[in-house]
This record gives structure tokens, sequence and C-alpha cells, in this order.
């Protein structure tokens, strides 16, 4: 079954918060996101992978005016429990491709690596869904992301909404 | 504004590969997901956080019939790339709370992780979007997780589609 790529979509207003080293066991993400729920803060992606030796890292995005907020709570967390630094980086995009259709779902993400490796373009960060591959890159390469990526995928035949 | 939690659904027949310290600069991802892609491999997750230290961790997962399939790829890119050892595991489900409303987004993520970690389930990858919010854990869980996070955010007044 075709996938129907209906769109490129883009948040230039996000800032990430990387809690590093963050012992891998039951409660430590309630530890993080419980305070920054209460204090308000909105959160699009939470992104964790696999720990490995004990610990792994935990991304968090924000809207980039609730930065510093975020990485404070982040900072006081981790003195807390004993994880690695806290860090923040502000000058990044996230793009989004959506698409309908889970067959090929492998097959859009993997033309939206190509695409964006082909221009050079570092992949910072990635967490899809059934309907959706989002990547965070670099903000400058917001205009040429989004560019290539719908000539590639929408450009020619899919469907805009 | 409220978040309306619509309900909680899980996915055990997933397994995860891992490919481990994969180059963190352009065209890495694309090196593995396009053979992923050509081989028909249904992908559902596709995890990445930020790379620290010039590498990082890829995951993915797909349906367990097809882990031996996904992990002779994994491995043979991370040959190729230079990356560290490609490993797989079936033992996990994908527990995901879908709500609705973006506001509290962050206050639904904090609820899961309480929840999960109160019963002393440890979560092993986060992913979310803006409506949803999927946890890999270990497989033995599921029926504990489904059920306390269904009484936690469902059972007190959520809706259920
Ligand atoms: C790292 C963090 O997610 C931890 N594994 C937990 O369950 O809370
Ligand atoms: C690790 C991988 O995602 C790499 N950063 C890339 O852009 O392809």
């Amino acid at each position: 079954e075709d996938v129907l790529v209906s769109g490129v979509a883009y948040d230039r207003d996000q800032a990430k918060i990387t809690l590093t080293r963050v012992p891998d066991r039951p409660g430590l993400a309630a530890r993080l996101f419980s305070p920054i729920a209460q204090q308000g803060i909105v959160v699009d992606m939470i992104i964790q992978n696999v720990g490995l030796d004990g610990s792994t890292d935990l991304t968090f995005t924000v809207p980039r005016a609730d930065t510093d907020k975020a990485l404070e709570i982040a900072s006081e967390v981790s003195r807390e429990v004993g994880a690695g630094a806290a860090r923040s980086e502000g000058d990044i995009t996230k793009v989004s491709v959506v698409g309908l259709g889970m067959r090929n779902h492998a097959g859009v993400a993997a033309q939206v690596f190509e695409t964006l490796g082909r221009e050079g373009i570092n992949i910072q960060m990635i967490s899809t869904s059934e309907i959706k591959v989002s990547v965070v890159i670099d903000a400058k390469y917001t205009e040429l992301a989004v560019r290539v990526l719908h000539d590639k995928l929408v450009g020619d035949g899919g469907a805009t909404t």
C-alpha cells in the first residue's frame, strides 16, 4: 500500500534540554517530568533511548522562551539523582514528515534520512510514530531541509493537505 | 485546558534492534534505513537521541518475526560504518497513552512515568508526539502496566474511545 505523504511541517521555536547519564532504574523519568509539569512548562518531544551501562540520556524539547526554566529544573534533578550535567541548545528545528499508510513507514523514514544526508544536514534526534517521522536538525538548515523534503516527498505526486 | 486521555494501547509484538555508537554525521541514518526499507521490513518506532561524543545509538522496533532479518542488516551496516555491535531484544512491549490537548502533555507524561515508576517498572525507551506518550518496557510487565495506567489515567474520569 502506498504511503501518502501529506506534508512537511517544522517548528523553529524549540530548544532541547538533555539530562545525561540518568540512572536507568524505575522512577527516574518521573523525577524529572513531575517538576517540569508542575511548573507548567509545555513539552513537545521526549526522547530516551535504551540504557547500555546502567544509565541513559533523556532529552526533551520546550519552547525557546522556557529554556532557562527547564534547564534549571533539569540541573536540580541531575544533582539530586546523580546524573551527569544537564545541557540545553536553542538553535534547533524540529522537522516532521506526516504520512498515511503504515506499510511503507520505513520507506518514508529512509527517504527523509537520505534526503537530509545528501544535503549534508546532520540528524541530531529522531522520533517516529505511525504517521509521522520527526527529526531535529540545526536551525540554520531549516529552509533547506523543508524545501528538499517537500520536493522529494510531496512535490513529485504526493498530496498536500 | 484539560487533557482528555482517550486510552491506553499496547503492542507486544515488537522487538527492538539497537545499533550502538553510530558515527554522528550526515548520511548515517540513511545507511541503516535504506536497506531496512528495501527489505520490506515494517518499522514502528525509530529513536535516536543526541550524540555526545561524536556518536549516538539508533534503536528501531519491528515485528518480532522480523528480528533476525533486521538484526542481520543492522550488523552489516555496523561493520560498514564502524559502529558498535548491533543487538536485539524481543521481550518488550510498547505501551502508549493517547491524549488530546497539548497544554498538559507534560502532565500526562509525568503521570505515566510516576505510575510505572511506582510499580517498579523500568522505562527502557520513551518517544512522544503531541497526542501520544509511548514507552517501551519489559514484556513481563505488560498486564500490570496497562492496568495501572488505565486506572490512573482513564479510570478516574477520563474518556475511553
Ligand atoms: C531513565 C528512566 O527512564 C528510567 N529508566 C525510569 O524508568 O524512570
Ligand atoms: C546518527 C545519524 O542520525 C546521523 N546523525 C545522520 O544524520 O545520519
